[in-house]
């Protein structure tokens, strides 16, 4: 654990709690993609069943628990208690565009063809590209409420982190793991846009608004 | 050199 990963992981845990207050708060979902909730509910199921198998830390614990049983709120929250002011005109990114991929990549390339192995690759691909419903949809409305920006501010900057992490854990501990890297700096460029427009019109008070 | 499927990451 360095500083960057605890900055990372803590970037993480606030956006899932900025999404989830502005949800319960505004007891609504507009804006929010229900299709990048549910990918990343996928990721998190696919990637923390190591939960029963591989003990790392009760920090590492608590985490894996605190992320499958958020996105799973989400979902409930999207879904059905909020389910009427769910946007799903504006929700229509083609998941099997990325779930096809992403499998058959995790299936070719991994480190070991096993099925905890097979599973932890996927979950890494598929977090790389699970935003861009979330992305797509900001972009066919044209608009993102500033709430909806913070929280996609926050989830950036965790994989962000993270690579500063591993360019650390690279010079201080000689290890790497390029599929974690490859797929971190993937995820984080998908962002690169969004982030311009953060910190252009944001956090200068003015609401996203993408040129018409 | 690469610690082989160690995920102590989250």
């Amino acid at each position: 654990m360095n500083v960057f990963r605890l900055a990372g992981d803590m970037s993480h845990l606030l956006a899932i709690i900025i999404l989830l207050l502005k949800i319960w708060k505004t007891r609504s979902c507009a804006g929010i993609s229900g299709r990048s909730q549910l990918l990343f509910a996928l990721t998190y199921t696919a990637r923390y069943l190591d939960l029963v198998t591989n003990w790392v830390s009760l920090y590492n614990t608590v985490m894996k628990v605190f992320f499958i049983a958020t996105s799973y709120a989400t979902i409930y929250l999207m879904y059905l208690k909020f389910k009427a002011t769910y946007d799903s005109n504006h929700d229509t990114f083609r998941v099997e565009f990325l779930l096809l991929p992403v499998t058959i990549l995790a299936l070719v390339l991994n480190h070991e063809f096993s099925f905890m192995e097979i599973l932890w690759t996927f979950s890494i691909y598929l977090e790389a590209v699970a935003i861009l419903p979330q992305l797509f949809m900001v972009s066919k409305t044209g608009e993102a409420e500033s709430i909806t920006s913070h929280y996609l501010f926050a989830l950036g900057s965790y994989r962000l982190l993270y690579i500063f992490n591993w360019i650390w854990r690279y010079y201080t501990e000689e290890y790497y793991d390029l599929i974690a890297i490859i797929a971190g700096v993937v995820q984080t460029v998908l962002y690169c846009d969004f982030f311009y427009l953060y910190f252009t019109k944001v956090l200068k008070g003015k609401k996203l608004q993408l040129p018409a | 050199s690469e610690v082989e499927t160690n995920h102590d990451e989250l």
